[in-house]
């Protein structure tokens, strides 16, 4: 699965999600990434893309519970977006991850797996891509 | 603070299981799509043309399953879904089992803003597709022999153990390179 999610110069957030599915699935089986809520999510304060075990995520309304933690409770991006991943995801045995911007451009990219894909790029232009977990990645910085 | 912040799929990536050569080729192409995605929002364009740039450009590597690179189902086809939102509107479009939209992305576009629909499916998404100019491929375009391979394992995994659920069949999934991915 792939994803993005930006904010623009005029301040607004878009979201979307491209995937495959997964391997050997069956009976027309479908995944969170093109369910609305579930694994795409983007309203004026906050975008998400999710990757991940598809049925946990769509139970789970993950994109919009991120969402919802940051209008309904006011709570920082980072924050509602680890609380759903690293909490709630966990608890409930659901593998993945998401990354997420809101209108202030904060960003976050938690995910409960060994791994994920991601990157970042701001004003400055500068990419930054990462594969496993921070401390991974540090240490293998040259 | 604008931006753009991307992903290429979660699961167990270990350094064991990801070669020197894939992992560099991986981020070259996760490079390419920050780069993509900058250069629209750079310019002064929208969010949305932003998001589509780069998950392009993820579709078209064979190193993500979507797009190009995207896993067979238990019949050995490549089946696509996409989705993509306006969060200044909350317009959305979706797409789910396509087999011959080269880039989803793209279409679940055109359901937002060409139709008065949120999600088009199967063989009906795929006219709309047509109807809409949207690139189709021959669905051979998606043959990887990594992914191939993945489901061969996956299907004998299966034989061997007729007797498990559709649940319990769920994290038996094999895929490429030996990460194991959901999506």
């Amino acid at each position: 699965t792939v994803g993005a999610v930006a904010l623009d110069q005029a301040g607004n957030l878009a979201a979307g999600t491209s995937t495959g599915g997964m391997t050997n699935k069956r009976f027309g089986r479908v995944g969170d990434s093109p369910i609305i809520g579930a694994g795409t999510y983007a309203d004026p304060r906050c975008a998400v893309s999710a990757t991940g075990h598809g049925e946990f995520f769509i139970r789970y309304t993950v994109a919009r519970d991120i969402c919802a933690r940051v209008e309904y409770q006011s709570l920082p991006l980072p924050e509602a977006a680890n609380i759903v991943v690293n909490d709630v995801l966990v608890k409930a045995g659901g593998e993945g991850g998401v990354i997420a911007m809101d209108r202030d451009g904060n960003v976050a990219m938690p995910f409960n797996s060994t791994g994920m894909y991601r990157g970042y790029v701001g004003e400055d232009g500068q990419p930054h891509v990462a594969i496993f977990k921070e401390s991974e990645e540090s240490a293998s910085s040259p | 603070k604008w931006g753009l912040v991307i992903h290429g799929g979660a699961g167990v990536i270990s350094r064991e299981n990801l070669s020197a050569e894939r992992e560099a080729e991986v981020r070259a192409a996760l490079q390419q799509a920050l780069q993509a995605g900058h250069a629209v929002l750079a310019q002064g364009g929208s969010s949305l043309d932003a998001v589509t740039a780069a998950v392009r450009i993820l579709e078209d590597s064979p190193h993500f399953n979507a797009g190009k690179g995207a896993v067979f189902n238990h019949d050995g086809i490549n089946e696509l879904d996409a989705a993509i939102m306006d969060g200044a509107t909350r317009s959305a479009g979706a797409v789910a089992g396509l087999r011959r939209v080269k880039n989803p992305i793209e279409l679940a576009r055109r359901v937002m803003e060409k139709s008065p629909h949120v999600m088009m499916m199967g063989e009906g998404a795929e006219q709309f597709a047509k109807a809409q100019g949207v690139e189709l491929v021959d669905p051979k375009y998606f043959f990887t022999e990594d992914r191939w391979q993945s489901l061969q394992r996956a299907l004998e995994k299966e034989r061997a153990v007729p007797s498990q659920s559709p649940s319990s069949l769920l994290p038996g999934v094999d895929p490429v390179t030996g990460d194991h991915k959901f999506g």
